[in-house]
């Protein structure tokens, strides 16, 4: 029995030191792999779509409710001598700017608190400048340009596109494109559309035939995009880029995968088929959408505009052909009319 | 996290139909670039 004893004292620690060292190999072998696609993409060279085993066992993996545990474990509340050096660790390790937060640390009661914290004002000034768009988040540009062609595709990275109206959803505001030109239309037929859309949600979209308003003397539109990631240290709320008027909110209920560098090389459909939020309206110059998506640990969105909407609510299945929850916003045709600059939402932990 | 944006906005008329007054968006950022809220996307 006394060489059992010490076989179970060698045993246990022996069992830990090897975890510690596998655990170890991996995180060594990611940064690797890391640190290689990085100094690929210095070089320019164009990353490419390569599905791996492990994006498929993601699929099996419950990472909403993964999502929504994490949610409440940086929900507890901390002790007010601890918040200091939790939320320091968290800075320090993501690179977060700890001047810019609007409140001193132990105000923020826990971690999810802190995370999407306001900001001291004037830290983000907006450009006056009244022809530019500005930048509704804090991130790294991933995609940026027109879109053009029938399919209306943007490129998560080389090889693996999706339709810009598998993202937003079937929309009534959405402009056609046909043989490379957006077909305006004329502004009785957005407001026909306007009246319309709280009806049904699949009347209009790229899909559908042709509205030409061929006596518009306006000038020509293009269709343009932009793909903004957000890094775990960055200022996660989200505001408004131009003013403009929000007319519908739509919500897909989706997968929570994560959103980084690598998921986006190897998971199909990443954008598409994780949850998300679009708001859709109207600014001066016409179309106007932006698509707020989550991912494992910053699972939920949060309007600022429509206080009670709730996401990543635990569901029994998930149906990727169900279509998406939409708001139609008061009053009819006008909705929430936002300036540059207003916060518009913000992404929570879990 | 991420956001995608997705706007009209004016573009380039084809070249028989161009004036004085013909303008179009134009995108002041790159690939990779860090931005933060508020900075200028494109005019």
């Amino acid at each position: 029995s006394s060489s059992q004893g010490q076989g179970s004292t060698f045993l246990l620690p022996g069992a830990t030191v090897a975890t510690l060292l596998m655990l170890g190999a991996l995180h060594a072998r990611r940064l690797y792999d890391d640190k290689k696609t990085e100094e690929a993409r210095e070089k320019g060279i164009e990353l490419e779509f390569q599905p791996d085993v492990k994006a498929t066992f993601l699929r099996m993996i419950p990472l909403r409710s993964i999502s929504r545990f994490w949610g409440s474990l940086t929900g507890i509340e901390l002790p007010i001598w601890l918040r200091p050096y939790v939320y320091r660790a968290w800075a320090r390790a993501f690179h977060s700017n700890l001047e810019e937060a609007a409140l001193p640390l132990d105000n923020y009661a826990s971690l999810k608190e802190f995370f999407v914290r306001a900001l001291k004002e004037g830290t983000r000034p907006i450009d006056p400048d009244p022809c530019c768009l500005v930048s509704p988040v804090d991130g790294t540009i991933l995609r940026f340009g027109e879109l053009k062609g029938s399919g209306a595709m943007i490129e998560q990275v080389k090889g693996l596109s999706y339709s810009v109206s598998s993202l937003l959803g079937a929309s009534s505001f959405l402009p056609m494109i046909a043989d490379g030109d957006v077909q305006e239309k004329s502004s009785e037929q957005q407001s026909n559309l306007r009246e319309n859309s709280k009806k049904s949600w699949w009347r209009f979209s790229l899909a559908s035939p042709k509205v030409r308003d061929t006596v518009s003397a306006r000038p020509t539109k293009g269709l343009y995009y932009c793909v903004i990631y957000l890094r775990p240290g960055d200022y996660h709320r989200i505001h408004s880029p131009v003013e403009w008027n929000v007319l519908v909110r739509r919500h897909f209920a989706g997968h929570l995968f994560p959103l980084n560098e690598r998921a986006t090389r190897t998971i199909r459909n990443l954008y598409v088929e994780n949850e998300r939020v679009v708001l859709e309206g109207l600014w001066e110059e016409g179309f106007m959408a932006i698509a707020a998506i989550g991912a494992t640990n910053i699972g939920s969105i949060k309007l600022f505009i429509e206080p009670e909407f709730r996401t990543n609510l635990p569901r029994k299945k998930l149906v990727n052909s169900e279509p998406p929850e939409e708001q139609v916003y008061e009053p009819e045709g006008i909705g929430k009319i936002l300036k540059k600059g207003d916060e518009v939402a913000a992404f929570n932990m879990g | 996290s991420t956001v995608v944006l997705v706007f009209q906005a004016p573009t380039l008329k084809p070249l028989k139909d161009r004036d004085d007054s013909s303008s179009e968006f134009r995108f002041n950022i790159r690939r990779g670039d860090r931005v933060r809220v508020g900075e200028a996307l494109g005019r």
